[in-house]
């Protein structure tokens, strides 16, 4: 199993839109795939159509909280995952309770690795897990960033683009410093590329040239991404000839063969 | 002296766009502004051509850490204050430390009220204080809204747009309920509109049923908005007769008006 984040410290680039359709795509291609929300909007979760509003649906909250083993509490990971939300793809849903879970995590020695732990619990069923991580520095992210094997960061034109990606690198590091584990940068994409506009036609050579074999390619800005999850569908079932539906298969394969999925 | 946040849930929609142009524009016709970036990005500063590398730059951490008037590390307001950065503009920078400061208050009975105490110190030279509020549900956003007066939310065309203005409104009101005060929503603004676009056209009429007197108006996509921040310049400065320059006069005009300013 090889667990993949996709984070940036950057809001609004495009890591929910590139998690939930490089799940969807690959959930055909490499066999079962999980798609993890770590992100308190529950974002990913409403892109498929799935809403945050029945509170009762388990999610990352019990994930999190009910994880220990020896308390009486603890419920197994296999029991909180949604089931099939599409074709070979399941997804742990998020909510704004996740903001209590990190208080209620807070205290323990172990809670960077406890989502690490509740993945390895079903590590059995997927061959890739896709959690897509919320933009701040926050516990949340520092789990999910523990629990990845690698990371894909997307970068979309626009100020302090570069200082997103290295401000992440340098938030790697310091894991690596403290924890003693990070995950490796797979990939930096270039997200929402308008060749019309300067700083989409600076942004895919400056990226290339700074990032090299890591360069994940680029996304055009299209707006039928933008469309879809207003009707909970991924772009392959909204617009499937569309130039995101193609940008996306074209990463998936690059993914795939980067991950040795394939 | 009047305190209004720019906060909304979801990311990229232009918090900080907003909040450094509107306080540039105010600085010129209210009176003295100050301009608080609440965001561990540290991204106004970087708007406004200061970096966050010089690490040794007093800021925000600073300002929430060193708060205690009976504590011998007590430094005051006005020392933290990084002034001019334009005629009429103060800044307070912040940069990631502050989520090491978001641990140090934790503890703290008051911590919800910190920055508010803080703005009180200064609040004879300010006619109008700007925070740029995060994308994330954590201490640090709620110190923001906890600080202001009334908020402004942008809203960008895309997926679930209407679910973070009442994600937002939901939350005003938990605080309302948990801490006994909440700052008023001052208005809803429609940005990053592109008319040739579906979901910018459905999305104006939308929020003015929605939000009637409360709809601020909106800001056009305009390229340059996006390129002056590379450059380290306003709006204002970078191109003065641009769509994005005149929507943004624009809103400091409904602004001034609403708040009382002129
Ligand atoms: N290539 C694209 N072309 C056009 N629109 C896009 C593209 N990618 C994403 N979008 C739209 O841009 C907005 C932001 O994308 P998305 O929500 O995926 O970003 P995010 O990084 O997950 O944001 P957040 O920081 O809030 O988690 C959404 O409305 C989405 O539909
Ligand atoms: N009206 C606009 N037209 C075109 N580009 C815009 C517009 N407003 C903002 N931008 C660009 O969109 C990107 C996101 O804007 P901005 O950084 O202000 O959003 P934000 O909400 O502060 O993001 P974050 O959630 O990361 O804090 C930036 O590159 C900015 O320059
Ligand atoms: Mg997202
Ligand atoms: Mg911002």
């Amino acid at each position: 199993m090889m667990v993949l984040a996709i984070a940036a410290e950057k809001g609004g680039v495009g890591k929910t839109t590139t998690a939930v359709n490089l799940a969807a795509y690959l959930a055909d291609r490499v066999g079962k795939v999980l798609l993890v929300d770590m992100d308190s909007q529950g974002q990913a979760g409403m892109f498929l159509g799935f809403t945050t509003e029945g509170e009762d649906r388990a999610g990352m909250y019990e994930m999190l909280v009910f994880s220990d083993p020896l308390d009486p509490t603890y419920r197994p990971a296999d029991e909180l995952i949604t089931l099939n939300v599409r074709d070979g793809l399941d997804l742990i849903p998020n909510n704004p309770r996740i903001a209590q879970a990190e208080l209620e995590i807070a205290g323990r020695e172990d809670r960077h690795m406890i989502l690490a732990e509740r993945l390895k619990e079903v590590s059995d069923r997927y061959q890739l897990v896709i959690i897509d991580v919320g933009p701040t520095v926050n516990l949340a992210s520092l789990l999910a960033l523990y629990a990845a094997d690698a990371v894909i960061v997307p970068v979309a034109p626009g100020a302090a683009t570069r200082a997103g990606v290295e401000g992440l690198r340098t938030r790697l590091r310091a894991m690596r410093d403290r924890l003693g584990y990070a995950p490796a940068l797979m990939g930096v994409l270039a997200t929402m590329i308008d060749r019309r506009e300067r700083l989409s036609r600076n942004l895919v050579p400056d990226l290339q040239e700074a990032y090299g074999p890591t360069y994940a390619g680029h996304i055009r800005r299209n707006v039928h991404l933008a469309e879809a999850p207003e009707r909970g569908l991924t772009i392959f079932e909204y617009k499937p000839r569309s130039p995101g539906a193609i940008d996306y298969m074209a990463l998936g394969d690059w993914v795939a063969e980067r991950a040795e999925l394939v």
